[in-house]
């Protein structure tokens, strides 16, 4: 039996956002640590790695892991039909061919149920090696999300410079070209609307805007994003989502022919 | 000129 209950069900709606313009169908993987969710896009140039820890739902209940492939579209019906203050439980049996949403609303007077049916999904998992970055930067989600929305209007790769002083980010194509410089800021006040830096060596690698935008799609979970870069890596995109985990992308980097 | 890699050239398959 399997069971997991959230409060919120915003929380879910936002976590199926974030992945759902990546991913088409994608495998949960349920144990009891928690929920887990790897796969790359279509076009294997990103992979995305969420985590929902068991201790961080209202109520987790899995006697046996299970693997549940899902189509994200459907899943997307469902969860639409979810108000964001619904409590929400997912429920499978052991072996089970259907998984089903349960939502309640806060004065229990109407509870809904959508059982989808599971898909058996041929995923490949891929081991990610523990890295020591040679930059993070940390800056408020609002604020990467506007500057990649900004920037991919003017070509399709962004060039990220980073060094001590701060962090640009470059583009250029038919039109011309455009820099953002965020500098890093010593705002203790205002943590959440700081920008910091954590350098070893100065990094500038290349990356497919099209892709930071669909990593964008997480900004509602997290205040703040991580970016985590070494040369000649993957870039790392990471938001926290409180108490309950995280959602991580990988983006292999753009090459010089 | 930019080339765009597979994220499997980093990472192996478990």
């Amino acid at each position: 039996m399997f069971e997991a209950r959230l409060t919120s069900a915003a929380t879910l709606k936002k976590v199926l956002e974030a992945v759902k313009e990546l991913l088409n169908e994608a495998s949960f993987d349920c144990s009891d640590s928690g929920i887990q969710l790897q796969a790359m896009d279509n076009s294997h140039v990103s992979l995305v790695s969420l985590t929902l820890r068991s201790d961080g739902f209202d109520k987790y209940r899995c006697d046996r892991s299970l693997t549940m492939g899902m189509n994200l579209a459907s899943m997307s019906k469902i969860l639409k039909c979810a108000n964001n203050d619904d409590t929400v439980t997912i429920k499978a049996q052991d072996d089970a061919d259907t998984v089903t949403f349960v939502f309640e609303s806060k004065k229990q007077e109407k509870i809904s149920d959508y059982e989808m049916k599971l898909m058996n999904l041929d995923q490949e998992h891929l081991g990610i090696p523990e890295t020591d970055f040679s930059c993070v930067i940390r800056m408020p989600s609002v604020e990467f999300a506007r500057i990649v929305r900004d920037l991919a209007q003017f070509g399709e790769t962004v060039l990220i410079c980073c060094t001590k002083e701060g962090v640009k980010f470059s583009v250029s194509g038919d039109v011309g070209s455009a820099n953002v410089k965020l500098a890093q800021t010593n705002n203790f006040d205002k943590e959440e609307e700081s920008v910091s830096i954590e350098m070893q060596e100065p990094v500038s690698l290349s990356f497919a805007c099209q892709y930071l935008i669909s990593f964008t799609k997480a900004t509602p979970l997290s205040p703040r994003v991580q970016l985590s870069m070494s040369s000649n890596v993957p870039l790392v995109v990471e938001y926290e989502i409180a108490e309950l985990g995280y959602i991580r992308y990988y983006l292999a980097p753009k090459i010089e022919d | 000129k930019h080339i765009q890699k597979s994220i499997r050239n980093y990472f192996k398959t478990k």
